[in-house]
């Protein structure tokens, strides 16, 4: 049990590393609190952002906490694979760079795994492969589909 | 695998007619105005995987996942969910597996239908195991949970990881 | 005492319809679940978005709730004044619309009290009276300070 | 009455010196990027006007309010706001007053001062029923709080109004 245990924290944390270094800089890890007994405590989340000192993913601030969360959960894909992912408007307390990172995160996932998220950010919305627009009409939602080139900007939503 | 179709009857502020959404896999955005449907959508896709929790949908009872603007006529809410299955990575020997879930009347039980056939909750384990990271819910993230998710104390944080092995 | 409280709820329900109608349109307006013996139940909130039918808040959509929530929040005002208010990203799920709308009720707020809100939004910001910029320095946070000519979209923020 | 000033020292991300903020009446924004510190700025005012719960100032416990970026050497943490008062709105005759907090060493208790002069807690009451909406605190809206005012139920929402009347 505790080799199984540590097989998959050892999987998890390569995968938060590489991420987090490779788009947000800095880096970020997991740590047990009790190595000799892993059952009997937790696992920390450790988040470093560029030019900061590290700490606890409990005491970032509102942005930081999703950036650290999101790499988090992808990172459990690779003990546990999903086939796809729904997220609704993660990104409302990103700025524009980390919104910016995190559609980097969610392009490469998605050549792997389906991702439907809810957005109300154009810059979220020029990146996608694919977008549904919902509307009301007397209180019933309808659902308008266009195809998106990819990064054309000009090609704003039509209402 | 990834999700093919979604067809949504009578759910929440969809109307009665099968509204349907197509699909491709990759990245997928679902953008619009407030209060237009948007979160109403992955809704749907829970209650189609079995969601049985009223918080979880964001309602206070079933009752009220019947779609409601023309008073309470409705009887009816159905969502059949299809999910590409060329791989072989959900246990049913077909390309394509459609799951469907309705309700009749107010307080009605719960229909399964996998593939067009009548089936047991029970039966569904193994497909559900599959497409929805049981029990964490690891791959559905709902409005306003992000930041929660880094909150999580380091005992929570080591019995998801624990749960998956 | 039951006298005192109708009072005060007469005054909060009839600010909360005033600023619900005129800025976002439709109506809203508290509701008690019990007259006959007041203090044996609650006090329900009730909206009515243009277009919809009316709903209790508790099963609005996320923007939907922001804008019932702010707008309750300062109708209290008319039974309790607060020399100032402190909104943090309020405008965060909020669309095109009722960010602006959201905009404007705080605009004329803000001629009778104090408003500390931080926000991410330009839109949000383009019409305020005064902006403070915070940015970290080695993990240390220094403030910038710039007047803001209201509504002058072309004048960018230094970053 | 209205905030006129804000003086920072040692308060989380903010450093060994003191960081102003003179702000106008009317209405203010706050920006910058992620991480930057825009929500230590309300936290350092709710910290100034008595606030003791590490939780509602975002923090594990006390200690982690002293600035830490360069390790645990600080032992100063200050915090002082002034106020507009020419409408005498706060029961002090003085165009301004001055509210300032401090705890020197980690484990030391908070001193508060009124316009220079050490004063104790209790005697501020009146003062801080003036600029904050006790108990309830309906002035203050933490970062991703809102959409939990219109989620609360009819009990809760009677007691506000009932707390203030
Ligand atoms: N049973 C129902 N019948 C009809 N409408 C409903 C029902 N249940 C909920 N609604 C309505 O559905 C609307 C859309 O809700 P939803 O939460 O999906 O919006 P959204 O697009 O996610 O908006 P936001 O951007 O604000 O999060 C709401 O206005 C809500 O009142
Ligand atoms: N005692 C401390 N010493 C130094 N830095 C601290 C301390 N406590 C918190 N911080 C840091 O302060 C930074 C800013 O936090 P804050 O929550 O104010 O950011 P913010 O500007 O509101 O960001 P966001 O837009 O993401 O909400 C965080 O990176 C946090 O780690
Ligand atoms: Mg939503
Ligand atoms: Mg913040």
């Amino acid at each position: 049990k505790e080799n199984m245990f540590m097989d998959a924290f050892l999987k998890v944390n390569q995968d938060i590393n590489s991420t987090f270094s490779s788009v947000v800089g800095g880096n970020s890890w997991l740590e047990l609190e009790n190595q000799e007994d892993i059952f009997s405590a937790g696992v920390r989340l450790i988040v470093q952002f560029p030019g900061k000192p590290r700490r606890e993913s409990t005491s970032l601030s509102g942005g930081e906490k999703t950036m650290a969360a999101t790499i988090f959960l992808l990172a459990l894909q690779a003990i546990k694979p999903s086939p796809f992912y729904l997220m609704d408007e993660i990104d409302a307390h990103l700025d524009a760079e980390n919104t910016d990172r995190l559609s980097r995160i969610l392009e490469e996932r998605a050549q792997k795994n389906q991702i439907i998220m809810v957005t109300l950010k154009d810059s979220t919305i020029s990146r996608v492969d694919q977008i549904f627009g919902v509307y009301p009409k007397n209180g019933v939602s309808q659902i308008l589909k266009y195809k998106y080139p990819k990064r054309a900007e000009s090609n704003k939503i039509p209402v | 695998v990834f999700i093919k179709k979604l067809e949504i009857y009578g759910f929440k502020s969809f109307g009665f007619k099968n509204t349907i959404l197509n699909f491709n896999d990759g990245l997928i955005a679902v953008t619009g105005p407030n209060g237009s449907g948007k979160s109403n959508v992955l809704d749907a896709i829970m209650f189609s995987l079995g969601e049985n929790s009223p918080k979880a949908l964001r309602v206070d009872k079933f009752q009220s996942l019947f779609h409601d603007t023309y008073g309470r006529a409705n009887k009816l809410v159905r969502v059949s969910i299809t999910f590409d299955n060329k791989d072989r990575g959900i246990p049913v020997n077909a390309d394509h597996v459609t799951l469907t879930r309705e309700i009749e009347g107010n307080a009605g039980d719960s229909q399964y239908y996998l593939n067009g056939k009548r089936v047991n909750k029970s039966t569904l384990t193994e497909l559900l195991q599959v497409v929805v990271a049981i029990p964490a819910k690891i791959n559905i993230v709902q409005q306003g949970m992000i930041t929660r998710i880094s909150e999580l104390n380091s005992e929570e944080r080591r019995k998801i990881i624990e749960d998956i092995v």
